[in-house]
């Protein structure tokens, strides 16, 4: 198995994905409708869209600050990660700020991530 | 072979509710 990162080994190329349905994909076979249909059978969570508004990889080493605008509200969530961390781009793929990296590490196919990039991401159905 | 859910993957991006 590929070493390096300390990302989660469920992003390592041939991981085995449980769909909301039951189906089981490998990570690198996921596509849109997988996470949509997924978030669809779920009753706790709902797919939002977040879009790439700024990506700041200048201060730390191997670390990017990604801030999105998130959902309908156009709330603004930054988080900090490791610049191989793969998000899921709507009709795109898996996407990192350092694709090379995120291949290198994980062998996950990865293209670059980019301000504007519309990213699959997950809120809770009622905020209550 | 460990087999983890889908939802693993996805950031939780929860927005401050404001009101």
């Amino acid at each position: 198995a590929p070493s390096g990162s300390s990302l989660p080994a469920y992003f390592i190329k041939g991981s085995i994905i449980q769909l909301a349905d039951g189906e089981l994909k490998h990570v690198e076979d996921l596509k849109t409708e997988d996470f949509i249909q997924s978030a669809e059978i779920s009753s706790e969570l709902k797919i939002d869209s977040s879009t790439v508004e700024r990506i700041d990889d200048s201060h730390t080493h191997n670390f990017a600050i990604v801030q999105f605008s998130v959902g309908e509200h156009r709330a603004q969530v930054s988080v900090e990660v490791q610049v191989e961390y793969p998000f899921f781009v709507f009709g795109q793929g898996w996407s990192s700020c350092c694709p090379d990296r995120t291949t290198q590490l994980l062998e996950l196919p990865c293209t670059k991530l980019s301000v504007g990039d519309v990213c699959i991401s997950l809120t809770l159905k009622n905020l209550r | 072979v460990p087999v983890f859910p889908w939802h693993s993957l996805v950031p939780f991006l929860a927005p401050t509710q404001s009101d």
